[in-house]
């Protein structure tokens, strides 16, 4: 599979721009995270495309920021369950 | 430090990915 680059990018609607990184993101995190890859992804598509462009190049850059999404999430989680009692 | 990521954010769906079952 070739590289996403920053042109292939641009060519794309925004909605699809995020997709399109979403498509390569998805299965790198699936396979350290696979019940949350979903989410994590979803978290993640968040951030600038520019940056995201960054982490796909950079795996440790990448698996420091699938670790601070699954953190996030746990301890949203473990606020949401404090919470959900009405 | 606080982190920017949104824990309510959507989730994707993958497109071409297949999962293993």
């Amino acid at each position: 599979q070739e590289p996403l680059t920053a042109s292939m990018l641009a060519a794309a609607p925004p909605q699809e721009q995020k997709q399109m990184i979403g498509e390569r993101l998805y299965p790198l995190i699936h396979a350290m995270h696979t019940s949350l890859a979903g989410k994590i992804t979803g978290m993640l598509l968040e951030i600038d495309n520019s940056e995201l462009l960054l982490l796909l190049e950079s795996p440790e850059s990448l698996r420091s920021k699938i670790e601070e999404a699954v953190a996030v999430l746990q301890a949203h989680q473990a606020t949401e369950s404090t919470h959900k009692s009405g | 430090r606080k982190s920017t990521l949104n824990p309510n954010a959507k989730e994707f769906n993958p497109r071409s990915f297949a999962q293993p079952k």
